[in-house]
């Protein structure tokens, strides 16, 4: 789904969210 | 710098004096892994300039899942190059004003 998700590590909060396709080369 | 296909932005604007930093980082050429990625997208964190080094939030990437051991030295060398991107803009700030 495009929303964001959290992932937490080590303390550390990693929010992952859907890569706009304007920033994505040649994938 | 390098390109190594791992992007990493300012996810906001920076201040020039938090020490703590936003940060976005995403793939842009998976080519440039050398192991399997799992597209997760575009993974925003906060950096501490002061306290922080690169190698330990490319670790906790990988230990997130987000990329495999083989490819934690690339990870981090692309955040290494933004935060000394940053530091430097900031001192060059900083000299300007004084």
């Amino acid at each position: 789904s495009s929303a964001a998700q959290v992932v937490h590590s080590a303390g550390r909060r990693f929010i992952v969210s859907p890569v706009p396709e304007s920033r994505l080369k040649d994938q | 710098a390098e390109d190594t296909g791992v992007r990493v932005e300012l996810a906001e604007e920076d201040d020039g004096k938090k020490s703590s930093i936003a940060l976005r980082l995403w793939v842009e050429d998976q080519k440039k892994l050398k192991g399997k990625y799992k597209d997760s997208g575009a993974i925003e964190f906060s950096f501490d300039l002061e306290t922080e080094v690169p190698e330990s939030i490319a670790q906790e990437m990988v230990d997130s899942g987000f990329f495999l051991e083989i490819d934690v030295k690339i990870v981090s060398k692309s955040i290494r190059d933004r935060v000394s991107l940053i530091k430097w803009r900031r001192q060059r700030i900083v000299s300007g004003c004084n």
